[in-house]
């Protein structure tokens, strides 16, 4: 085993690599490149080894304090355990579903989630035109009222097939395959290089052996 | 035409969805 197990106690939530690499795309290689960029953001505020929703927000807008609709929803969704922070396996599964060689099936399940904004089970027209007007308001695009409506409508529309006012899973997976682009935002080709950006690791246990 | 607009494809491109940031050294 080395001396890594040895070195420090692991934070609280920490999994073995073995397991969460055959549980996800990555390799335990990644896996162990992961935990030093996650040992980073969980100590950006609270050095507790836990990734707390300030700290998520400070990583990804460079502001502790930035709101942002999107975000607090991905930041959900990590959290599995529903407890308010991320944890190292939680993270690492996670990501695992945006990583470029997971399934197309979990992307768009996450994405469903994600938009499934009040968790009903359904995307309801209330919920996208909220998202719209969150989306408006952070950005510099400025359009009428009448114009939203009629975005949210027509979309809304053509992706409830079953004119239900609903928008279900199976509604949605035919969607994104008429419009693949509505989950290339699911797809971070950084995280094929993963260990290119975080060697550290890998390089000392290289040495080890 | 902003009508023709996907609302979806819009907010898929929100700036919350940067992870990519979360790797920023």
């Amino acid at each position: 085993m080395g001396c890594y197990h040895s070195k420090k106690p692991k934070s609280q939530g920490y999994e073995d690599p073995t397991v969460l690499a055959a549980e996800t795309p990555f390799t335990v290689s990644e896996v162990e490149a992961l935990y030093e960029l996650f040992k980073k953001l969980s100590s950006s505020i609270i050095n507790d080894g836990l990734i707390h929703r300030e700290e998520f927000q400070l990583a990804l807008f460079r502001n502790r304090n930035m709101k942002n609709l999107f975000a607090d929803r991905i930041f959900d969704l990590f959290d599995v355990k529903r407890n308010g922070v991320i944890e190292f396996g939680e993270f690492v599964r996670s990501l695992g579903i945006f990583h470029p060689n997971a399934s197309i099936k979990d992307k768009i399940t996450f994405a469903f989630r994600l938009y499934d904004l009040r968790q009903t089970g359904f995307i309801e027209q209330e919920e996208l035109k909220e998202m719209v007007l969150a989306l408006l308001h952070e950005s510099e695009l400025t359009l009428s009222d009448d114009v939203i409506e009629t975005i949210v409508e027509k979309t809304f529309n053509e992706a409830d097939m079953n004119g239900d006012g609903k928008i279900d899973q199976e509604e949605w997976r035919e969607f994104v395959m008429k419009y693949p682009s509505l989950i290339k935002n699911m797809t971070l080709p950084y995280l094929k290089d993963i260990t290119m950006a975080f060697p550290s690791f890998v390089a000392s246990t290289e040495v080890e052996d | 035409k902003p009508v023709s607009m996907n609302a979806f494809e819009l907010i898929s491109r929100s700036p919350g969805f940067s992870l990519e940031n979360l790797f920023e050294r």
